[in-house]
């Protein structure tokens, strides 16, 4: 298949990595091969499942500023089938050297292109900004997955994004489409998360996932132990919804 | 006083816009004059109060890029003695303009210096990244104040954030200390924010603030209303636990 997913929004803390993390290892337990890309600074992805963000390990600098051979980079996680370019700590200087270089938006697309014979699903997790490095996150990828914290703030920052994301469709990534949203640290009890779902559906009815991920601490946990929630609480809400929102996108999948 | 305070962190989410609306607005009903500096594209600030985000309104980009003069940029906000220089959307463009300047990392304080006879507290937020944007908040600022959400990924981030200040303190800001740390989103229910909060302890014993700011809904519905906590919920656990920080802050800030 060779699908590439971008799960991509500026705000803060809308719990990329977390569905970046749980959707791959659900999609790999599956048997497909998955490759999870950290172009985030921060490196949350990596240290999330165990993988500590190092300065001496090749990792998403060298795949973006070098054009590194993939099998010089890429390295396997602890569950099979689930693989990692980890990002590194050089990888906040990209953000300014990509400025210099020709193909600076399309360094990514270079790179997955000669990986995409292997993997079956790719998932990019990006930083909170809309600069350089989600941009070639956003060129890369066949879609893009935008988790939207049942929030204020996040609801405001959709129209930002999905700005960007037409420009990318116009001047490259024709292709681009919207994999779809997925509502997060959705609060059952309250009016707030109500409300926002309910904004969001109205303008895009059919590409909001009827799943959506509650707020469970089990989620938070998980990372604290360098474990995907399918490994640390198999059983808990974070973990079911999880799974759910994975079949939808592996459906998806097939369908196209 | 003329005290001007940065809040910090790279993590997204953590809590930064949150906590500058509703300490300013506490330490502005206190009869002091406050501004709010938006320096993060995104605009939470100014629309958490109310203040759209908007092209055709000068803000913080006019400030950086062209050193506009304050009383062109700065507005009133619907409270009492609570002053905002608002982001607009040009700002995202700064980022890159900035880096060809050659006062780059200065540009705020340069700004800020001509209105700090008239401000009692300045307040910086931050985008979620250690970019141009941030360290021109790190040089403008007297203080770092770091709101911590007590969970996993946050703590990770705090190592990168204070490597960052320890840069800007040797060739920018000799003088910039840590105002404090502010742990956010506390969940009492949890065994992880109480972990998070002992390994914050552990490392920075008198820094951390004796008060957390406990996860309550209240303090995500107010700036879907455009108002600050005191005006939305004043007696809500969120309203108390706020001030009472800016109590502790106005405390250290009349000490010193
Ligand atoms: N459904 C959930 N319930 C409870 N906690 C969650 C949930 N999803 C994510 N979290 C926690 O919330 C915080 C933010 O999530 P995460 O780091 O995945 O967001 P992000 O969008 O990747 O953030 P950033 O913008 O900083 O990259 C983390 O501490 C994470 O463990
Ligand atoms: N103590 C709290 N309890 C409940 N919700 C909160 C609390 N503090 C902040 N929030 C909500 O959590 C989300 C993230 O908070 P906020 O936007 O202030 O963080 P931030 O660090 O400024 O994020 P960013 O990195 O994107 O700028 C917002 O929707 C906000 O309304
Ligand atoms: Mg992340
Ligand atoms: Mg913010």
């Amino acid at each position: 298949m060779g699908k590439c997913i971008v799960v991509a929004n500026q705000k803060g803390g809308v719990g990329k990595t977390t569905t970046v993390i749980n959707v791959s290892h659900y999609i790999a337990m599956q048997g497909y091969k998955v490759l999870m890309v950290d172009i985030d600074p921060q490196g949350n992805l990596g240290s999330g499942i165990g993988i500590e963000l190092s300065q001496s390990r090749k990792g998403t600098y060298e795949a973006l500023i070098n054009q590194e051979d993939p099998n010089d980079v890429i390295i396997p996680t602890k569950y099979d089938n689930l693989f990692i370019l980890p990002a590194n700590l050089q990888l906040a200087g990209a953000q300014v050297e990509l400025l210099n270089l020709e193909d600076k938006e399309k360094r990514l697309k270079k790179f997955l292109d000669e990986t995409k014979d292997y993997f079956d699903f790719i998932f990019i997790d990006t930083p909170p900004s809309l600069g350089i490095l989600t941009i070639n996150g956003l060129a890369a990828a066949d879609t893009v997955l935008i988790p939207l914290q049942a929030e204020f703030f996040a609801l405001e920052g959709l129209i930002q994004l999905l700005k960007t994301i037409k420009a990318v469709q116009k001047s490259l990534n024709t292709s681009l489409k919207i994999e779809g949203l997925l509502l997060t640290m959705y609060d059952i009890r309250t009016k707030l998360s109500r409300d926002v779902a309910e904004e969001v559906k109205k303008f895009f009815k059919d590409k909001v996932y009827n799943t959506f991920i509650p707020r469970n601490v089990r989620l938070s946990e998980a990372p604290s132990y360098g474990k995907s929630i399918f490994d640390y609480d198999p059983t808990c809400p974070g973990a079911i919804a999880y799974q759910k929102v994975s079949e939808e996108i592996l459906d998806d999948a097939k369908r196209t």
